[in-house]
């Protein structure tokens, strides 16, 4: 998937 | 930001802050498991490592403090200042039992093996499963004070709507994590029982007793 290398999410 | 996820956040702060002034101000822990509280700070500390090491926004930083510092505080107060009254004779789930299979899993399944994105995925499952001690401890002494219920409720609410904040995302933004939504998934079914009882009893005023 298009995972951001930094998690945004709490 | 979505309104999903902005109110599964919100909801989640609103979950801990109940819990923290609920022991501070009856001054007693009595009905709460200080080891479901012990792997939420650990699902914390794990996860929010990158505090340390890149920054997102005010609001993802802040809440993230918020988390930590109010997770040990209510391991201190539980353990420490109200030890007393600790109720150990039902905290007595083992997890070691949820522990090891979600570290072992972390390192199997996950989308980077790099430290930060290991102790992330850790995280992720460990949280998925951090509640069944507060769960079973429920069920052992078969009730639980009405403001323990809205604790429970508000924290199941949170990643419930982070689920419709990631079909939002998937929507939107074309943006999906299988790891977060999958241990999301099993996260929140294993409120599905308790969501039940709230509604058909807390909310009806009566209290939440399960048949022993």
């Amino acid at each position: 998937g298009t995972l951001t290398e930094d998690h945004d999410e709490l | 930001m979505n309104v999903f996820r902005l109110t599964g956040d919100l909801s989640h702060l609103a979950a801990i802050i109940i819990l923290l002034l609920k022991i501070w101000k009856s001054r007693s822990c009595a009905g709460i498991s200080g080891k479901s509280q012990i792997l939420f700070a650990l699902v914390f500390t794990t996860r929010y490592l990158d505090l340390l090491t890149s920054f997102i926004s005010l609001y993802n930083t802040s809440m993230k403090i918020i988390y930590v510092g109010c997770a040990y505080a209510t391991v201190y107060l539980i353990y420490a200042k109200f030890r007393a009254t600790y109720d150990g004779n039902h905290d007595t789930f083992r997890v070691e039992f949820l522990v090891v299979p979600v570290g072992g899993l972390a390192f199997l399944v996950n989308h980077d093996f790099s430290p930060l994105e290991i102790l992330w995925t850790f995280s992720i499952y460990l949280e998925s499963v951090a509640i069944l001690p507060q769960l079973f401890m429920i069920s052992k002494t078969g009730e639980a004070e009405t403001i323990t219920t809205h604790y429970l409720f508000c924290l199941g609410v949170y990643r419930a709507l982070y689920l419709f904040n990631w079909i939002w995302r998937f929507y939107f933004e074309g943006f999906f994590d299988m790891i977060a939504i999958v241990a999301g998934v099993v996260q929140t079914i294993l409120y599905c029982d308790f969501f039940y009882l709230y509604i058909t009893k807390v909310l009806k005023g009566k209290k939440l007793s399960l048949p022993a």
